[in-house]
């Protein structure tokens, strides 16, 4: 006999619940940047003959301006707003008390990015295989290591392209990842280590007239996915380094049901990334 | 047993709409 509560979706049991499935999800992440809890959409409390309570919850997430490599404390990150085209996800997670103990058993998340409220002079979202936005963002790499001439970092990411048109044409907003290189006359490799200086630039503008500005993390974090590496021709001290990972926006890891336990319906099957 | 009567001053429905909390959707934190 299998008992259901729907508790408050603002009740102090469904907040743990759904704080603890959005710390499980920013961890999965290794890729893209953090998300904050907007809004608990609906929760069930399954209590199993055994009397240990199974929860499924649904939740709202938004983007922040946080990457996952950042060590900020996600408190202290800031939700981007929503005329910067907001980048939500939504997800279904399933959770198990057992002993007192809440852990994510499942989780399905869809991303989306807000559209509705497009408007002439807003920033729109670029897909990231956009090649003349991954000029600038490449231009602008240049200029960055241009001004330090005693470093030079490559991309390890990039995060965010968006354009706008004005009247010289379009102008991009873009954030990427940074990292130190090591480099021999015009060759430069990444430096795959945990001590290696990373950082998150934004730059704006042109390709040929832009602001950078880089912000270097501060503590040190290990890379624990695979990377592709692969040289630019014409940038020849920009070692590319990218994630593998899809050409849209940055999505949360889409499917985890480790033990096919059927708790996550598949009404609305979503394409997995390569993480 | 001797019913109990209550004595009620007023119907409910002279006390004016009665406002329940949904329990779910939850609050938005940032926007909608």
């Amino acid at each position: 006999q299998i008992n259901v509560r729907e508790p408050l979706c603002d009740s102090p049991e469904a907040e743990e619940a759904a704080l603890l499935a959005r710390d499980y999800l920013n961890a999965q992440h290794n890729h893209g940047y953090k998300y904050e809890l907007n809004r608990i959409e609906d929760i069930k409390v399954h209590t199993g003959p055994t009397g240990d309570d199974s929860y499924a919850i649904e939740i709202d997430l938004l983007e922040t301006n946080c990457h996952v490599l950042d060590p900020t404390p996600l408190a202290n990150c800031t939700v981007r707003p929503k005329h910067l085209t907001a980048v939500e996800g939504d997800c279904d997670v399933v959770l198990k008390r057992v002993d007192g103990v809440l852990t994510v058993v499942a989780f399905k998340c869809k991303t989306e990015e807000s559209r509705e409220d497009l408007c002439l002079g807003c920033y729109t979202l670029l897909p990231l295989n956009d090649t003349t936005a991954l000029k600038f963002v490449h231009d602008s790499l240049a200029t960055f290591n241009g001004i330090n001439p005693n470093q030079t970092y490559t991309i390890l990411e990039v995060g965010r392209m968006s354009s706008q048109v004005v009247a010289g044409g379009p102008q991009y907003l873009a954030e990427f990842i940074i990292n130190e290189a090591n480099c021999t006359g015009d060759t430069c490799e990444p430096l795959i280590d945990p001590l290696a200086e990373r950082g998150i630039c934004t730059s704006k503008g042109f390709s040929f007239q832009h602001t950078v500005d880089c912000k270097m993390f501060p503590t040190l974090m290990p890379i624990v996915n695979d990377i592709t590496i692969g040289a630019v021709p014409d940038y020849p001290k920009a070692v590319h380094v990218l994630h593998k990972h899809g050409f849209g926006h940055h999505k949360l890891t889409a499917l985890h049901d480790p033990h096919l336990s059927k708790l996550l319906s598949a009404e609305s099957a979503e394409s997995a990334e390569i993480v | 047993a001797t019913p109990v009567l209550t004595v009620v001053d007023k119907p409910a429905s002279e006390l004016g709409p009665v406002t329940l909390l949904p329990a779910c959707p939850g609050r938005v934190r940032f926007f909608k």
